[in-house]
């Protein structure tokens, strides 16, 4: 375990951390796209089956644990709870999210690491991860007056990965055969996706003004 | 190689 990854590790943990505080606090979901918190329950799904048949560590099971709960129970939140399902933003949430499932399911079979159950669902959740945050960007750009947890949110999302590639690049040049092309590949492709909202976000908390992204 | 590969990042 490296600096690199325990800090991408906590800011991921902070961004679930931020937005289910928001949702639990003010009991509202406005400008959260419920697509995107799906995508991700599923990421977390797909990706840890491993967890009761690999231990590799405590931190690293009860991280798991930590995700798995907090995406399910924010996609609960958004669906099932009576307060917050009114403030969801349905008619602008529109981004058709299974176009994105799909694609992900075949490159997950196509390119693995081996050709197993496990394995192929293991790159499926990597692909879909690097694309999960489409829907919630698409949202925000729709968003008028988006909020400051919600940008906070996406913000700390988006700084796991970078911090997750500073990771890579420590493990790359201090560990002997420590190549993973496909989470560094979809990695680099999720990071850049980012790219514009970190542009919008650190220049509207330089000038202190609302964060607005361009339709 | 092992059967399943080492996945040890969340």
């Amino acid at each position: 375990m490296n600096l690199f990854r325990l800090a991408g590790d906590m800011t991921h943990l902070v961004s679930v951390v931020v937005l289910l505080l928001k949702i639990h606090t003010i009991k509202s979901c406005a400008g959260v796209s419920l697509k995107t918190q799906e995508l991700y329950a599923l990421v977390f799904a797909a990706r840890y089956l491993d967890l009761f048949v690999h231990f590799v560590s405590l931190y690293n099971t009860v991280m798991k644990l930590v995700f798995l709960a907090s995406s399910f129970t924010i996609v609960w939140y958004m669906r099932r709870h009576k307060i917050v399902r009114r403030t969801y933003d349905k008619e602008h949430d529109t981004f058709r999210h299974h176009f994105i499932v799909l694609p992900c399911l075949v490159l997950g079979l196509l390119l693995n690491e081996k050709f197993t159950f496990r394995e192929v669902m293991w790159a499926f959740s990597i692909y879909l991860e690097a694309v999960a945050i489409l829907p919630q960007l698409v949202l925000l750009q729709r968003t008028r007056n988006i909020d400051n947890l919600t940008a906070q949110y996406v913000f700390f999302l988006g700084a796991y990965r970078v911090l997750y590639i500073f990771n890579w690049i420590y493990r790359y040049f201090t560990e002997p055969h420590f190549v993973h092309w496909i989470s560094w590949i979809a990695g680099i492709v999720q990071t850049l996706l980012y790219g514009d909202f970190f542009y919008y976000y650190i220049l509207s908390w330089k000038n202190n003004v609302k964060l607005e992204l361009p339709a | 190689k092992s059967e399943t590969v080492e996945h040890d990042e969340l």
